[in-house]
């Protein structure tokens, strides 16, 4: 089956929909089919993509309510890359499912019934902790961590991990951390620097662990402040659509390759 | 009474809890009392001011849950700056009071019993529109909106905006929009010019209507982007203790000072 990762963080506006969009088109534009499952009510991935409420196309909300409408929900927005879009009304999901006593793995029920025409499924969470990412986590064997190289950032990672650790324990032992994707970074200053190292040693610390990050990393390179990649959502483009000579495509290639070069995940 | 704003955007991570912390410090700093309520389960103005979740003090939560208990809750963090703290208990709220008729209501009527001990009451709310949001938008008089001139934070003014009409609607009738403060600008790309020639055209367009943000303007100035700003909260500082002379210092006393010679707010 494909590589399922979940890309999460309850602090928002860290890059997550940004690096879930470009990494996707980044393995897309190598020939591997990709599904992107926009997890988030604002619709952002969605969004970057060219795809709105206005929709016909079955949504994500949809499928949580019947996972049986599967089967021709994903969209190819691009060559390889297919979208399973989000749309507003996804916000009441939360509500409407918390009587349910399978809430937590209709995403992954649907998902394992169309999973094998791709190469990797990437799952762009919202900026919380709830119903929608839980269902991410549960469909995925692998967790990136977009984040900022920031004071303020590092203190959410605690709770973040409190999740994935009870994720893995209640509801899907085979769940991984991969490790974290640095977004926005400024190399330039000491106080990125300074929270790279922060990491590097919490991350080294947690290897003799039988934690789900025992094998996480950060990847390589961190993704540069670059505002390439904060106008082609105006476009519905990706990066490699708008300027693929920017710094940011580079950098997001690079990411995909790294991924790529894995095998079968972390 | 004071003026009371709520500072809010359910995206994440676009400047609420910088922009109140350093707004709340300049107004403290020209000698006028202030009171910073951290609505957000994330405590981050709490740790930005020093403050964490080993703190005796009665906290937000305590307050929702018993609104007679605001009477020695604020502390005084720095000179005429009084912090109304959260902590992680806080995310519990949602679900503790969602029986409860008057919920509202209870930040209100409990900072109604000592706001007449500050001049400014600046309400930092979380990135959502649910109910510690509701209870900051209906506990003020003014909005003020940070964001970043970029096209997704475009989106979701929309959804912002129906939120304060509704609140305005069935609970607090005196609430108004004063305006935007532009966070993390970068005044040398098109793109950020665009997005501000947008919001401007927007606002122009909604004077003559019988919105809430009717009145609303941009704050001038923007806030530049500046390193300084995400450094001090990892020091318990805020801006003008960190790096008085730095560029994010000038931009907030500039925004403090705007605030401050409105007459009674918009
Ligand atoms: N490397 C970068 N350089 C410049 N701008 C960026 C970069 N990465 C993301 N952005 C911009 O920053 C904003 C936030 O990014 P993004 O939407 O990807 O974060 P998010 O974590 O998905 O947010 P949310 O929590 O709301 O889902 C967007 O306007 C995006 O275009
Ligand atoms: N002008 C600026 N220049 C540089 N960094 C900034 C600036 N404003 C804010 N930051 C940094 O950006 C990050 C997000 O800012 P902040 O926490 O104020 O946003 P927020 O809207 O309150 O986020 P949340 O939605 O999580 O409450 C923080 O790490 C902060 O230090
Ligand atoms: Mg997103
Ligand atoms: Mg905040």
């Amino acid at each position: 089956g494909p590589r399922r990762i979940a890309l999460m963080n309850q602090k928002g506006g860290v890059g997550k929909t940004t690096t879930t969009v470009n990494i996707a088109a980044a393995i897309a534009e190598l020939g591997t089919p990709v599904l992107l499952v926009d997890l988030d009510p604002q619709a952002h991935a969605s969004l970057h993509l060219g795809v709105d409420d206005s929709s016909e196309a079955t949504s994500v909300y949809d499928i949580l309510l019947d996972p049986t409408e599967i089967f021709d929900a994903p969209i190819e927005v691009k060559p390889n890359l297919w979208l399973l879009r989000s749309e507003t009304d996804l916000a009441a999901a939360e509500t409407e499912l918390s009587q349910e006593t399978d809430r937590y793995a209709r995403l992954r029920e649907a998902l394992e019934a169309v999973e094998d025409r791709f190469g990797f499924v990437l799952l762009d969470c919202p900026p919380s902790l709830g119903l929608l990412t839980l269902n991410g986590l549960n469909a995925a064997q692998e967790v990136l961590i977009p984040m900022q190289a920031q004071f303020l950032a590092l203190q959410g990672v605690g709770k973040l991990l409190e999740t994935v650790q009870l994720v893995s324990q209640q509801l899907n032992p085979d769940l991984r951390v991969s490790g974290i994707v640095l977004c926005m970074f400024d190399g330039q200053t000491t106080h990125a620097q300074e929270v790279v190292a922060d990491l590097e040693a919490y991350l080294e610390s947690q290897r003799e662990t039988e934690t789900p990050w025992r094998g996480a990393k950060l990847y390589q390179p961190p993704i540069r402040r670059n505002i390439k990649l904060a106008e082609c959502p105006s476009f519905g483009q990706t990066i490699f659509e708008y300027a693929p000579w920017a710094p940011g495509a580079a950098d997001y290639r690079r990411i995909a390759e790294a991924l790529l070069a894995e095998h079968g995940g972390a």
